[in-house]
This record gives structure tokens, sequence and C-alpha cells, in this order.
């Protein structure tokens, strides 16, 4: 048998907003530690990687191991039919083919269900090796989106370097170019606001702005995100859940022909 | 520029 409840539904919407652009299926890993998911979108450039801690949820149960394998598209529908502040409550039975979505309203005056069919998909695991990584930045979420979002429209793909002066963020096309260079800025009362660069060497990094701009629909998950970078190795794009977990974006630099 | 697929990087598990 396995339980979830979340009295926080959008925060589960939020999740499935940032990433259905990535992925069309996906499967989640349910255990006594929580739901993970692992996958690679479509073209095998960047990996999803999420997890719900089962404590950051209001009730988990989960008594055997389950793999459910879902349709994101159809997950969307079932998640368009709850309301904003409603309570969702997840429940599968062992071996089970299909998912149940309980939708509750705040006051307890509405009550919807929908079972959903799972999927049988052929997943891939990949082991992802601890890096120590030259650079670490954290900054608004808000401004990451915004920045990439103005970028995209000089070039398909970003330089991210990474000084001790600060971070940088550049693109070029056939209208010309734009840089965003943003400073460290420490704001103590407001941290969310803050700009924060812990370096090792400094690094410059290229990446597909396409992907850059389906991470960043992650936002309204966390006011900070978190991108970690090192030569040779994928740019990860973190962001917090608060109380329940984190959902992280990994992607393959472009590399010279 | 290139761009690499991501099993590039990661291990088969």
């Amino acid at each position: 048998m396995f339980e979830a409840r979340l009295v926080n539904s959008s925060t589960f919407r939020k999740v499935l907003d940032a990433i259905k652009d990535l992925l069309n299926e996906a499967s989640f890993d349910c255990s006594e530690n929580g739901i993970q998911l692992q996958a690679m979108d479509s073209s095998h450039v960047s990996l999803v990687s999420l997890n719900l801690k089962s404590d950051g949820f209001d009730k988990f149960r989960c008594d055997r191991n389950l793999t459910m394998g879902m349709n994101l598209t159809s997950l969307g529908k079932v998640f368009k039919c709850s309301g904003a502040d409603d309570t969702v409550t997840m429940k599968a039975q062992d071996y089970a083919d299909t998912v149940t979505f309980m939708f509750e309203s705040k006051k307890q005056d509405k009550i919807s269900d929908y079972e959903m069919k799972l999927m049988n998909l052929d997943q891939e695991h990949l082991g992802i090796p601890d890096t120590e990584f030259s650079c670490i930045i954290k900054m608004p979420s808000i401004e990451f989106a915004r920045i990439i979002r103005d970028l995209s429209q000089f070039g398909e793909s970003i330089v991210i370097s990474c000084t001790k002066e600060g971070v940088k963020f550049s693109a070029q096309g056939d209208i010309g170019t734009g840089n965003v260079k943003l400073a460290q800025t420490h704001n103590f009362d407001k941290e969310e606001e803050s700009v924060t660069i812990d370096l090792q060497e400094p690094v410059a990094l290229t990446f597909a702005c396409q992907y850059l701009n389906s991470f960043t629909k992650a936002t309204p998950l966390s006011n900070q995100v978190k991108l970690s970078m090192c030569e040779n190795v994928p740019l990860v794009v973190e962001y917090q859940i608060p109380e329940l977990g984190h959902l992280r974006f990994y992607l393959a630099p472009k590399i010279e022909e | 520029m290139a761009q690499p697929s991501i099993a590039r990087y990661f291990n088969n598990r």
C-alpha cells in the first residue's frame, strides 16, 4: 500500500509544470524515504532529478517499494482538476496498474477523486558521480529566469562565466550580443534576494538556451536557484522545494566541434 | 559548437 498526502497540492502541480516541458512520461519511484524521479529528456541532453522526502508529506506510507510510470500529460490533466488550495492524497495498491488522486477543498466541502492508468516504462537510471564544483552560484530564481529569457533573444547558446568579480551571462547571434553581469550582493535581511558565489576557480561554459529556459519553469517552486559548474561536467540547476525536497536539472555543456 | 548527450557524463547503473 502506498499513500502520500500533501496539504499543498499546488506544490506538486508546480513540480509537474516544471518538468512537463522536458519529459512526456516518467517513473516515480516510491519508497519509505519518499518519492524520487530521474529521467533524461527525449534528446538525452538534460536530466531531471526530483527528490521529495517522506517527512515533507503530511502523511506518508509506503509498505513496499513501488515504481509508478506515468504519462505527464495525463497527470497534468488530473492536476488541472484540483483547486489551488486543495489537499491531495495519492494512493496505490501494491502491484497496482492504477494510481488514485483525491483532492479535498480547504473547507472539506468538495472531494473529488481521479484514477489514472500507470505505464510500464523502460527506465534507465544513471549514476551521478559526486563532483567538486569550481563554482557555486546562488541567486534569485526570478532573476535567473529573466536573464535566460532576455539573452535567448540573441542566440541559441548562453555562456555562463564565473570569476571572483561575479557571474556573467552572454549570448551572441545575428542581431548582436547581450551581456548581463551580476556582482555578489549579500542581503542579510532578505536572504532570497542575495547573489552569492562560492568560487574555487574561474570557469566559463556554454549551454543551450532551450534547456535553460525549460529549467526556469521551476521558478515558482523556490525564491533562489543554485547553479553548480565545473569544466567538462554538466551544469546543475537546483531548486529547493521548501520542507519537501529538491528538483535538479543537469545539462551537458556544449563543446567545440 | 556541438551538443553532447548527458549520458556521456554519467554511468549507467
